[in-house]
């Protein structure tokens, strides 16, 4: 299109060196290119049809058939220990509906690797790796959200046998919204109440076997399915969860900070402020990830409008481009603006973590509360600011913004849904302001 | 805040909390736009915990006096953390290399600093005047006017592709209308001429 050449010639700095930039390395920025080039060859890994004509099912269909093919091709596309690499991979060929796995590898795997023993990841991490096994994260519940102090849901250690039981004593204690905890996953790492003697040492992560690994039937003791349509995300499968007093051995409480003994002693992490760890960790990443979604739409938004063409002001001759309006530009360019700044912040925050979690190793945890506080006010920040971006981005692409031929819907959709996981923002605002009173 | 009052040390990312109140030159560039948030960021924090301690004084319980200045709390919370975005947007920026590069993103600073500021208007005059304000919004007017050139290349630096993106109106090749109308044509609506509804319900409908 002779209107977005003309743009391209205008650019005044190469977008490669700016990709570099915005992806961290120069090495990420070509690998990024590599890595869609080698997906666009590969014929079964290009969209049966446009996705906004598929039913849930059919999504969840194509979304599942393109990773039992991706998991085919892996090895040869990317370096599967890179999860940067991995994550760019699957959004290329699936998008952002959602597929069987869309969960195992950000929010499954990390707390196995960082909560659980040496011994436990020789059981489970490489059989995870290897896809062996398909897991989640259920810590939500359908009443109290993600509320830490207000779990329902108990792991009750038996002294006698050695095991715990988990239990589910109402409908609100069921665990609600994990994705891919429906139907996909036979594995979860389940967060629930420590029960020792009838003491309550608080919130725990336990490795939890949901599903038969031959037949995939739920096992006895399981009450597990699909919590229905959501505004976004509709190929993956966002579950419920509950327990009728199903036991599971002693070692599968993830015990690398706390642990509890055969004889039920218990013995606690060596600082409470370890268990924010893999708040910290999803939420440093949301900022970078939220920034794409803006970026996302906006590649849509001025991209079109550089290509539209409505009405006139100097020259009469010829219609101009809906991006020389200084309405347009004051819809789209502040949101740019941010999109890269959300990047920028997104590095530097991440840095920081690595910088906590090379401090944890030698118990230093001192930056930790600061970092947890502020990770949460930037999810919350951001989320909102990128929705009201994507919003801006739809409505600058006039009446075809509305259709889901812009797919600007459904960026809007994953990305607002970041408005309420990992933490609601009201509450994560809140636990940024208890920090700020404090200080 | 309530370090600050008792006189012990804060962290650097919550130092600006203990910082005095100074005057702005809106002319030394984007440090100085820092200066204002830093003022109503800190401003906000110690409104909303003043409110907190008066109304745990006045005999409501800590959380009742909590949920009750929640909504102060919350802003001060926004305002600390767009600071901190803003900051950091800078830093990484100044410490770029590349001229071109460079040049362009301290455009983008520059719309980013204007717009934060104005659109946190309301602090603001706590610490800049109205003329100030008048003149940030034609800083902002012109910041835009800078970046028009640079519009789609900054959009593409974020290289996504066509495959990952699954817009016809954001295709890189700009070939909008035409797929539109291919994409319109692909709707499972018009792969037949005579839908079962119509001959369901409407031909009854329009038969009586």
């Amino acid at each position: 299109n002779p209107d977005l050449t003309e743009e391209r010639m205008k650019g005044t700095f190469d977008t490669d060196k700016m990709a570099a930039l915005i992806y961290g390395s120069e090495k990420f920025a070509r690998r990024r290119r590599e890595i869609s080039d080698c997906v666009s060859r590969i014929p079964q890994l290009a969209d049966i049809k446009p996705y906004p004509f598929l039913t849930r099912d059919e999504k969840l269909m194509e979304g599942t058939r393109k990773i039992s093919v991706l998991n085919h091709y892996l090895p040869a596309i990317i370096d599967k220990d890179n999860a940067a690499e991995s994550l760019h991979l699957h959004q290329e060929v699936i998008g952002f509906e959602g597929h069987p796995l869309a969960l195992h590898d950000s929010l499954f795997i990390p707390p196995l690797l960082t909560q659980g023993t040496d011994e436990q990841h020789e059981k489970w991490l490489g059989r995870a790796k290897r896809r062996e096994i398909i897991g989640c994260y259920a810590q939500t519940e359908m009443g109290h959200g993600s509320n830490l102090r207000a779990l329902e849901t108990t792991a009750t250690y038996d002294i006698s046998t050695q095991e715990f039981i988990l239990h589910t004593p109402t409908i609100t204690a069921l665990k609600w919204w994990p994705g891919n905890l429906g139907k996909s996953s036979n594995w979860a790492v389940v967060v629930a109440d420590l029960v020792i003697k009838d003491t309550h040492y608080g919130a725990h992560m336990f490795m939890v076997q949901i599903r038969d690994e031959k037949t995939h039937e739920p096992l006895t003791g399981i009450t597990v399915g699909d919590i229905g349509p959501k505004m976004a995300f509709n190929a993956a499968d966002n579950g419920f969860l509950g327990f009728d007093h199903y036991r599971i051995p002693r070692d599968h409480l993830l015990m690398k900070y706390s642990r509890v003994e055969p004889d039920g002693t218990y013995i606690k992490p060596m600082h409470a402020k370890i268990n924010y760890h893999g708040m910290v960790r999803v939420r440093s990443n949301m900022t970078t990830e939220q920034g794409l979604f803006l970026a996302h739409a906006l590649t849509i938004a001025v991209r079109y409008s550089a290509v539209r063409r409505q009405g006139y002001l100097d020259d009469k001759s010829h219609e101009v481009k809906v991006l020389d309006y200084q309405t347009q530009q004051h819809r789209l360019f502040p949101s740019i603006a941010r999109a890269y700044a959300f990047q920028f912040a997104g590095a530097e925050t991440w840095k920081l973590y690595e910088q906590v979690l090379n401090g944890m190793k030698s118990g230093n945890v001192e930056l930790m509360a600061d970092l947890h506080a502020l990770t949460s006010g930037l999810k919350s920040v951001v989320t909102h600011q990128t929705g009201e971006g994507i919003e801006q981005a739809r409505m600058a692409c006039g009446g075809h913004g509305y259709s889901m031929a812009s797919y600007i819907f459904e960026i809007f959709g994953l990305a607002i849904g970041g408005c309420t996981y990992e933490g609601e923002n009201m509450v994560m605002l809140l636990q940024l302001a208890r920090y700020l009173v404090k200080s | 805040v309530e370090l600050v009052q008792s006189g012990k040390s804060v962290g650097p990312m919550v130092a600006y909390l203990a910082e005095p109140d100074t005057k702005v030159d809106l002319t030394t560039g984007p440090e100085a736009y820092v200066k204002v948030f830093q003022h109503a960021a800190r401003r906000q924090a110690w409104k909303a915990t003043d409110k907190f301690h008066e109304l745990m004084k006045s005999g409501q319980s800590r959380d009742i006096a909590w949920n009750n200045c929640a909504v102060e709390l919350i802003r001060a919370s926004r305002l600390h953390t767009r600071l901190y975005i803003m900051e950091t947007f800078i830093r990484r920026v100044s410490s770029i290399s590349d001229i071109s590069i460079k040049k362009v993103l301290i455009d983008l600073v520059n719309v980013h600093v204007n717009y934060e500021v104005l659109d946190i208007g309301t602090y603001a005059l706590e610490h800049v005047s109205s003329t100030q304000l008048d003149s940030i919004r034609s800083q902002l007017y012109s910041s835009l006017d800078t970046l028009r050139p640079n519009a789609v290349s900054l959009i593409d630096s974020f290289q996504i592709s066509d495959m990952q993106l699954r817009s016809v109106l954001g295709r890189r090749d700009g070939h909008v209308y035409p797929n539109l109308f291919e994409w319109a044509k692909a709707s499972p609506l018009n792969q037949t001429h005579v839908l079962p509804s119509v001959n369901q319900y409407l031909k009854p409908m329009m038969d009586k």
